[in-house]
């Protein structure tokens, strides 16, 4: 697993930070930003795909009251592709039967999905090596977030509690002043190494550091590990064109 | 100094004038009076809560002002959370880890 890792920094990999607005569809969001991320890496294709056709056309219906990843990424199946954000654009609402898939031109498409081991190690390992995958998390500490990393313990933000989904796009370690946990038995000030993961948001990019947070790695902060989910674009075991920058 | 609730009192003059930054920032108006100040007891309460995150995290985070200042807990989860995920996963269960792609 390298030291770093950071999907942005590949042009046009990773889309712009949308905003769900007054519609709970962050696991609509999440899913998209994750399909454009695995066909930017995989095929050098930079696509932006079509929430609203997630929304509009999931069997659950009525994805602005909340959903799941794997909706999306069944419906997406189910479609056999999606469309482009421009065909078919983001309205945050929902009416049923609205869905007219059939008659829209894909652009992505997806041949399954995958759910993750619930191990950071081994998350950032396929995160690394495979692309951006989506996470779902406690979200507790985001409202009034700014910047930094956050390092929550299970009381105060609880793992088994999760209730909004994001896109996991990189990690590194924060070197920081001050005394580390790690250098406790060393009382002298040095420089102290917090791991974390970078995560994208879809509240906006005035929100944050311009729409991303970052989350304690290591600790099971808020969950992450509960429901790692990814779709995959290519074949098993195929690796995509390009590797995780630094 | 740190905004906390205790201390908040009838609404002291740069708590007005973080509001009205915040107001500009996030471009908010408020069709009455009333409906300002409720709106800033909530931008009150939410500092206090700021503080109160900021002095629970273990890392290097920092906690205050967003575009969701103005909104309380039930508002921002309505509009923001995801909120059938809080149920649990009907079923779903773990499926596969890395070194078995092969299945899905």
């Amino acid at each position: 697993v390298p030291h770093t890792c950071d999907w942005r920094k590949v042009a046009g990999a990773i889309s712009s930070i949308r905003n769900q607005g007054n519609c709970n569809c962050c696991w609509a969001m999440a899913a998209a930003g994750n399909i454009e991320a695995l066909w930017g890496i995989n095929f050098l294709k930079f696509v932006n795909v079509s929430v609203q056709e997630l929304l509009d056309c999931g069997r659950c219906g009525n994805g602005c009251y909340g959903g799941y990843v794997w909706e999306a990424f069944l419906t997406v199946l189910n479609n056999s592709g999606v469309a482009s954000e421009r065909d078919y654009p983001f309205r945050a609402n929902f009416r049923p039967h609205r869905c007219h898939a059939k008659t829209s031109n894909k652009v992505a498409w997806i041949q399954d999905f995958i759910f993750l081991p619930d191990n950071e190690q081994r998350i950032a390992q396929y995160l690394a090596t495979y692309g951006p995958i989506t996470v779902t998390i406690n979200m507790k500490y985001l409202k009034l977030y700014q910047k930094g990393v956050i390092k929550a313990s299970p009381t105060t933000c609880d793992p088994q509690f999760v209730d909004h989904s994001v896109l996991l796009v990189g990690f590194g370690s924060d070197k920081s002043e001050g005394m580390g946990a790690e250098t406790v038995s060393s009382p002298s000030r040095h420089p102290r190494s917090t791991p974390y993961w970078i995560l994208k948001n879809s509240w906006g990019a005035q929100w944050g550091e311009e729409g991303y947070f970052r989350l304690h790695r290591g600790s099971n902060t808020c969950g992450i590990t509960k429901y790692p989910v990814t779709a995959r674009v290519q074949k098993p075991n195929v690796k995509p064109q390009l590797s995780c920058p630094p | 100094g740190s905004l906390t609730a205790q201390d908040l009192g009838p609404q002291p003059l740069e708590l007005k004038e973080a509001f009205k930054f915040f107001q500009r920032q996030f471009n908010r108006s408020y069709l009455t009076p009333e409906e300002h100040a409720r709106r800033l007891d909530i931008f009150a309460h939410n500092l206090a809560q700021a503080q109160q995150l900021q002095e629970e995290d273990f890392g290097t985070a920092e906690f205050g002002v967003t575009p969701f200042s103005d909104l309380t807990e039930e508002e921002f989860g309505q509009l923001y959370g995801h909120r059938r995920a809080a149920g649990g996963v009907p079923g779903m269960g773990r499926v596969v880890g890395p070194e078995e792609p092969e299945e899905s």
